[in-house]
């Protein structure tokens, strides 16, 4: 068994892949086997991970995710690299782009379920030292395009990262139909569990005012009692708070675990880590 | 004559409405007349003024540029709406995604030029007080779709808003592909003329050496000699500082220089609207 997450917000540049890799490598840090599976063409996971992406200007012929989505015989162990202790990642290569074009080729039945159909072979997979993952992430790309349907058709769980701030509040319901939808055809057992804050300007009161907008809302689908996807949905503790590490390691490849263990950036995905093993702990 | 500036960057979240709304907000303090084009389907500049955008829920039939967009014949100075003094807004509605695909079934060689061909009947056009507008400024929505070519039709200018960041600078080269395509397809005139830095982090030495990178790209491209569309791009200053009255400001429709007209966040932007506007004077 396994907790799969998909990070997911259409809306760009708002911390989709620094929480996707921090959030990983704390995970793997606590000595969990984890995998990052990286679906954005902007290959910026695995550019965050130190390793190049093929495609492009790119020599390197390594296989990626798009031989993944592209054919359902491709054996997706072969593509992965181990880039931690206890991290693989499933990188992305940047003519994924093109892939959106080819898999509307394919037929919608399948179109957007390949990634899970490779996942779940790979869930019992011998992978170096074990079995499978303990976790897995999906760092998704800033649209509700096919490659953001495969992430929410493998995926259990959805967390959301935003910034607090108004105009940041206005995308959120085209989101969560988005999730509803792929809960109705494809995936059932699809829910919303988490929002992440990113990059928190320290705690102005209209940063205090949006995160209690987001609490309200999922507050009364709760008491409203409808079986909607998001209605175990939290905001989840502690925010990220804003710190100029975080901007500065993808720059070296590195984590903020490699680039500043103690900086705030740190400590907060490191404690986001730890809530999210303990929970799945509980369980 | 009037300057028309595109701002764009298909990357999400990097500033361009904040900028539209509070650069073009600032000239229209210098007492120049000024028309804003709101071309996204978040319509977030349009909410950023106060006003309510048309289009999904809202009962408000009014006109948009989706109209404009859509029927060649449409008159375009029925959907402008004056804002402040000397600004007025040509609104987007929330329906605008739609439009992407009924565009995609008009002829494409008027697809991606039924903005421009608005414009021009504008700059003709008695509007309150005046003709036409010296000043014209573009909101593009995040992606290269037929929205943003659009904008890049009907304006003689870019400015690319950005933060210095490492992960931002590897958008850059696909954002100047599609500029050169335009540039070399339908709009011969139009030239990448600046770069804005946005949500400048103090200034770190990351934030300088993304920005030396930028400078360097752009003086290579001069010394080149080559005749590309952005041999005569410079990194604007004043950069923006992060400031977080800019993103409390939408949430109650003001600009800026409504709301806190002192704070760095406006001081920046009054500084980078008297270039933009004393640069234009010295031509
Ligand atoms: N807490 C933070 N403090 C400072 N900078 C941050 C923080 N989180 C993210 N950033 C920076 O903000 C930018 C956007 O973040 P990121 O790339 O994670 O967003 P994204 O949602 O994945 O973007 P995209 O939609 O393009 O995939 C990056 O340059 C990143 O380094
Ligand atoms: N200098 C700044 N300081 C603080 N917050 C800022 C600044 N500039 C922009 N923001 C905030 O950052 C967020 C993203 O900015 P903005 O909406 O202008 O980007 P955008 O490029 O237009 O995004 P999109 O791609 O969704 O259209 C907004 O919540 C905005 O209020
Ligand atoms: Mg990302
Ligand atoms: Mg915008």
């Amino acid at each position: 068994q396994s907790r799969t997450i998909a990070l997911m917000n259409q809306k760009g540049g708002v911390g989709k892949t620094t929480t996707t890799v921090n959030l990983a490598a704390a995970i793997a840090q606590l000595g969990r086997r984890v995998l990052l599976v990286d679906l954005d063409p902007q290959a910026h996971a695995t550019l965050h991970l130190g390793v190049e992406p093929a495609g492009g200007e790119s020599e390197t012929p390594r296989p990626s995710v798009y031989d993944v989505l592209l054919d359902p015989a491709f054996p997706a162990e072969s593509a992965l690299r181990k880039v931690r202790d206890n991290l693989w990642l499933l990188p992305a290569e940047t003519d994924l782009a093109a892939l959106e074009t080819e898999l509307a080729a394919v037929d919608p039945a399948q179109r957007t379920t390949r990634l899970r159909a490779a996942l779940e072979k790979l869930a019992s997979s011998p992978i170096e030292g074990g079995t499978g993952f303990e976790f897995v992430f999906f760092d998704c790309p800033p649209s509700l395009g096919v490659l953001t349907l495969n992430g929410l058709a493998a995926a259990r769980e959805v967390f959301i990262p935003m910034q607090s701030h108004f105009l940041a509040l206005q995308g959120v319901s085209k989101l969560l139909e988005t999730v509803a939808l792929v809960a109705k055809t494809v995936n059932p057992r699809l829910r919303v569990t988490g929002v992440v804050i990113c990059m928190q300007d320290t705690s102005s009161r209209h940063s205090r005012e949006v995160v209690q907008d987001l609490v309200d809302f999922f507050d009364q689908a709760r008491a409203g009692g409808q079986d909607v996807p998001w209605k175990s949905a939290r905001v989840l503790t502690p925010a990220i708070r804003r710190n100029i590490k975080l901007a500065e390691c993808p720059s070296f490849g590195q984590t903020i675990f490699d680039y500043a263990p103690f900086c705030p950036g740190a400590l907060d995905y490191r404690a986001l880590g730890e809530r999210v093993v303990a929970e799945w702990d509980e369980l």
